[in-house]
């Protein structure tokens, strides 16, 4: 075990445990910056942990990120690892960070799904859902990123318990995605959530559900544009954006149509870095590359949060 | 511990809406057990889909008889599993 956050090996996977050890370690270690909030527990009992990013305010204007909703999309949570240490060592020194943080809370959930991603250590290295089991079927998990209160039960999810996106019986019916839902309505002041999945490198933002394009599509879809070309400034990582439905395919149920109809403009989900041989299965070497590219789309959508303040 | 041994994922690329439709019904087969990696989404866009050993071959016949085009980007996943098992023991080694 790591006995600071300068030792942890970004460069690998973890397991769970380390990744909680990993939180604990940088709460510890920055008791002023960094907090741990549990916002519910998971199907089987494990912590819901968010790292909260505050320079001091009360109830300020807040970013969302989310990791690992999909639990064998392990590059992932690695990335939400090496975000959470790239927030503490920039804190102060980038001009950029600095400024969204002197007015921003920022909120990262690097396990989102911790029994699908325990399970993928354990027993099934492909597991994608929860690990709830669905009565009447010997089948387990619902899809947690097809269980949230936006378009549920329509057509882009299934509602068969043994498919990969079993949207669930009811909206919310997994405790992942609830405590979320309640961690957002109480926050209350929430200005954009973003979502991080693998792998297809796309960006996107609301709806999936509808082919309507929502109010600010226009704003959304310049964002996107940014922040890709910022990413690929990187290293040549080369993604597709807009809307989901236009960009990938009908989704319901999905976690940015919900906060976007919450009223958190700017809200979006990325598929990370694929290199075309590995899928789920990214070679530990491109974890820092793939958090480094992401980063900087991370930055310019952020940076822009700050500055067009709704 | 659930094992992949001969599992490959498949890389399709519909070349037009027809073979589009009839993807999505090779989705839609519960039988074959597939694992859509990387779902359908538009012409040229590619599918990922994990095979299952024992359905192989049906799933091979099934893309060859209707023309649709594969290759094949991982030849046993299983392999890989193992790989990345065996790195991660490696960085836990002092």
């Amino acid at each position: 075990q790591p006995q600071n956050t300068d030792s942890f090996d970004f460069a690998n996977y973890h397991t769970l445990e380390e990744i909680y050890s990993f939180q604990d370690l940088l709460v510890a270690e920055n008791p002023n910056f960094v907090s741990k909030i549990v916002i519910g527990q998971s199907y089987e009992g494990r912590p819901l942990n968010v790292l909260k990013f505050s320079t001091g305010g009360t109830n300020r204007p807040a970013i969302w990120i989310d990791t690992g909703i999909h639990s064998r999309e392990w590059v992932t949570q690695a990335s939400g690892l090496w975000f959470a240490k790239k927030i503490v060592t920039d804190y102060g020194t980038d001009p950029t960070l600095t400024a969204i943080l002197s007015q921003l809370d920022i909120f990262l959930e690097i396990a989102t799904n911790p029994d699908g991603y325990a399970f993928t250590h354990s027993s099934n290295r492909m597991w994608r859902k929860t690990r709830k089991p669905n009565p009447g079927s010997s089948c387990v998990g619902v899809d947690p990123n097809r269980n949230w209160d936006a378009g549920f039960g329509e057509p882009g999810a299934s509602s068969s318990p043994c498919s990969e996106t079993y949207r669930g019986p009811s909206a919310n019916s997994e405790s992942e995605v609830k405590s979320i839902v309640d961690f957002v309505k109480s926050h209350a002041n929430i200005k954009a959530f973003i979502s991080i999945h693998s792998y297809s490198q796309m960006l996107m933002y609301p709806y999936g559900y509808k082919t309507t394009p929502t109010n600010d599509a226009a704003e959304l879809h310049k964002v996107a544009q940014k922040a890709v070309s910022d990413l690929t400034s990187l290293y040549g990582t080369k993604y597709t954006y807009g809307s989901i439905i236009d960009t990938i395919y009908q989704a319901s149920g999905g976690s940015i149509d919900w906060t976007y109809n919450q009223g958190i403009k700017y809200s979006y989900t990325f598929e990370l870095r694929d290199t075309g041989q590995y899928g789920f299965l990214l070679p530990a070497t491109q974890i820092i590359p793939t958090a480094q590219e992401t980063w900087l789309a991370l930055m310019t959508i952020m940076d822009h949060t700050l500055k067009n303040p709704y | 511990k659930v094992t992949f041994e001969g599992h490959k994922v498949l890389r399709i690329v519909p070349k037009d809406e027809v073979q589009l439709s009839l993807i999505k019904d090779l989705e839609e087969m519960m039988e074959f057990e597939l694992d859509f990696w990387r779902g359908l989404t538009t012409v040229s866009n590619p599918v990922d889909v994990r095979v299952p050993s024992h359905v192989l071959n049906s799933v091979k016949d099934y893309l060859e008889t209707q023309n649709i085009e594969y290759s094949t980007m991982i030849e046993d996943l299983q392999i890989l599993l193992d790989m990345e098992q065996k790195v991660m023991a490696g960085a836990r080694v002092p």
